[in-house]
């Protein structure tokens, strides 16, 4: 007996569903953030913020398929953390760090505040 | 999985979705 163990299996997952999201097949909302549209797929961000598990497991909003985010929230710093979803890739730029980080806060994406939060105090002491 | 030996493939796992049709 032995078992089969694809290492790239999890990345060619992703990779796959990144192509599926820029041909924007299945995917099923759009997130408004200060009039900039982004398409995704609800499972790919229930799956990775808390914040969107937490509304399309309500039963009442989770056949919306259009969510409108805090006006607060940079469209930059969105994209960034949407992107990362589906490539598990984070850009972090001098820029953008804070407007990132308070995005993550918001999406409930605790384990890239934690990153932000780290990367931040790392240039500060460089 | 429980037993046995787990053989690493380094390969493609899936077919790949192309960028654009």
């Amino acid at each position: 007996d032995s078992c089969i163990q694809f290492t790239r299996h999890a990345s060619d997952v992703l990779l796959n569903l990144n192509r599926l999201r820029s041909r924007d097949i299945l995917t099923d909302v759009t997130i408004l953030v200060n009039r900039q549209q982004f398409r995704a797929h609800k499972t790919v961000l229930m799956a990775c913020s808390g914040l969107f598990y937490s509304i399309f497991t309500d039963s009442l909003k989770c056949n919306m398929n259009v969510i409108n985010l805090d006006p607060k929230v940079d469209p930059e710093g969105f994209a960034v953390l949407l992107d990362f979803m589906y490539t598990s890739r984070l850009t972090l730029k001098e820029s953008l760090i804070v407007s990132v980080m308070n995005t993550a806060i918001y999406l409930q994406m605790d384990h890239v505040v934690d990153t932000c939060h780290r990367f931040i105090k790392s240039s500060d002491s460089s | 999985y429980e037993g046995g030996n787990t053989i690493k493939e380094m390969g493609r796992s899936i077919h790949e979705i192309p960028r654009k049709e």
